[in-house]
């Protein structure tokens, strides 16, 4: 563990927090992306299959409980008990878009061809995509509440970061996992974009609308 | 197969 990969499972954690308590307080979903949501819980449920399989540290499995807990309830709070907030007409991504090259390529290019290790390709894969319908759904309506963009700041820097994380293992300890990488560079190229409107708006106290 | 086979990472 390195400071670069605990600032990073935190700041993720952060992102996660922030988007249920932002759910659960409001009481309501208008302007979050109720598929992006559905992805993250995909991918942490294929991801986190070692649960049942391996125990590594007791941080490791403590996290891996709280992010697939709270991205099911956070699923649950969109689809279920605030459904009538969650703004269906712009959550319109085609999600099978992502789902079925991701799927196709974790078969293609993997280290191992096994369930296991398949799912974790996988994994790594859609969450490198599972922003889009997130992002998409903020072009689609203009805008997005400053604490949706707190929530996605957090969740672009935790990748940002474990990128940094990536480059101190194989410099301190010769580790590198290329789909980790491959993947870990597109999901923060993705957030690129919003990184910019987030710093030159946001963070000046001005809202997030586009056209920039 | 540069990666350990544990996953330590999230």
């Amino acid at each position: 563990m390195n400071i670069f990969r605990l600032t990073g499972d935190l700041s993720h954690l952060a992102a996660i927090i922030i988007l249920l308590l932002k759910i659960w307080k409001s009481r309501s979903c208008a302007g979050i992306s109720g598929k992006s949501q559905v992805l993250f819980a995909l991918v942490f449920t294929t991801r986190y299959l070692d649960l049942l399989t391996s125990f590594i540290s007791l941080y490791n499995t403590t996290m891996k409980v709280i992010y697939i807990g709270c991205s099911y309830a956070t699923v649950y709070l969109i689809y279920m008990k605030l459904k009538a907030t969650y703004d269906g007409n712009h959550d319109t991504f085609r999600v099978e878009f992502l789902i079925v090259p991701v799927g196709g390529l974790a078969f293609l290019v993997n280290h191992d061809f096994s369930p296991l290790e398949i799912l974790w390709t996988f994994s790594i894969y859609l969450e490198s995509v599972a922003i889009l319908p997130q992002l998409f759904m903020i072009s689609k309506t203009g805008e997005a509440e400053t604490i949706t963009t707190h929530y996605l700041f957090f969740l672009g820097l935790y990748r940002a970061l474990y990128l940094i994380n990536w480059i101190w293992r194989f410099y301190f300890e010769g580790f590198f996992d290329m789909i980790a990488i491959v993947a870990g560079v597109v999901q923060t190229i993705l957030y690129c974009d919003f990184f910019y409107l987030y710093v030159t708006k946001v963070l000046k106290g001005k809202k997030l609308s586009l056209p920039a | 197969r540069n990666r350990t086979d544990v996953k330590d990472e999230l």
